[in-house]
């Protein structure tokens, strides 16, 4: 359990935040719908 | 250094959306019974690169049923999706397509229709009429009054029933069977029709004409009926398989 806290901290570390501003991408998939969603 | 793999395609990624449109014209040119559909929603995609200009996808499409029989000659692009209250028909289907140097093949397709759950419908339209199953009396009664009726005002052309293609009821405020078939013409007048109707057959493939009736039967508080039928004209290259013919 100490080498998994350690390794969940040091991935917190490493994990770059994203900048100010950053939008994501929109998801691939699924697409826009063209008439009504059943 | 090895080229960066190209970025993944989205769903509504002009190529994507070129090969659903495609997967479309495929699965309507290959369906021979009920209505045409048209693309609603690409829900899912994978491609496989297979090597310069050679790629294979995997396209999960959704698509809704529209007004047009899969006998109508009506462009895709005219015809109407069926709208939720009409109690909505949805397709989905997984297709399998290549495309080498640009041009579309496709590999495998497999659909399955369904309708609207009444739930739903009834919970966003209390008094939208549901669709009724095709084999129900009231319904049957409805289309062999409406033939019935258009054959004995049109007696020029005897017209036979090709398939059923939707019905609904309703009760609010008339009761009310709403039905849509498919019919064809044959080589009888309705007088002929009367006399010996076993001589009457369907005109042969090379003058065959397909057509397409609606009709409302009102059975409560009043019986009232309205029934039209609109011919196509030949459509070369356009069959029907009959019952027992068609194993699909």
């Amino acid at each position: 359990s100490v080498a998994k806290r350690a390794a969940a901290e040091v991935a917190q570390h490493d994990k770059v935040p994203h900048p100010v501003g950053f939008v994501p991408p929109p998801p691939l998939c699924p697409g826009k719908i063209r008439h009504f969603k059943i | 250094a090895p080229a960066a793999p190209p970025p993944p395609l989205g769903c509504d990624d002009p190529e994507i959306e070129a090969a659903a449109e495609f997967a479309v014209i495929y699965i309507n040119g290959h369906s021979h019974h009920g209505y045409r559909f048209a693309l609603n929603r690409i829900e899912q995609v994978r491609v496989l690169f297979q090597g310069p200009n050679n790629e294979i996808l995997f396209l999960e499409l959704d698509l809704l049923e529209t007004t047009c029989h899969i006998l109508n000659p009506t462009p895709l692009v005219n015809c109407s999706v069926r709208t939720f209250a009409e109690h909505a028909v949805e397709g989905d289907c997984d297709v399998k397509l290549q495309k080498v140097n640009g041009q579309f093949s496709v590999l495998a397709s497999k659909c399955h229709s369904h309708a609207d759950s009444a739930e739903d419908i009834r919970e966003v339209c209390p008094n939208c009429p549901l669709l009724a199953n095709l084999n129900d009396t009231d319904v049957l009664a409805a289309v062999s009054s409406a033939l019935n009726d258009y054959n004995s005002k049109n007696p020029d052309v005897y017209l036979m029933l090709l398939e059923i293609g939707r019905a609904v009821k309703q009760y609010h405020p008339v009761q009310m069977v709403s039905v849509e078939f498919a019919v064809a013409a044959t080589n009888c007048t309705s007088q002929q029709a009367k006399d010996n109707l076993a001589a009457c057959q369907l005109l042969p493939e090379d003058q065959s004409n397909f057509g397409f009736c609606t009709a409302k039967m009102v059975t409560e508080p009043s019986q009232d009926l309205i029934a039209e039928c609109q011919l196509y004209g030949h459509q070369p290259g356009v069959t029907y398989p009959h019952p027992g013919q068609d194993t699909s």
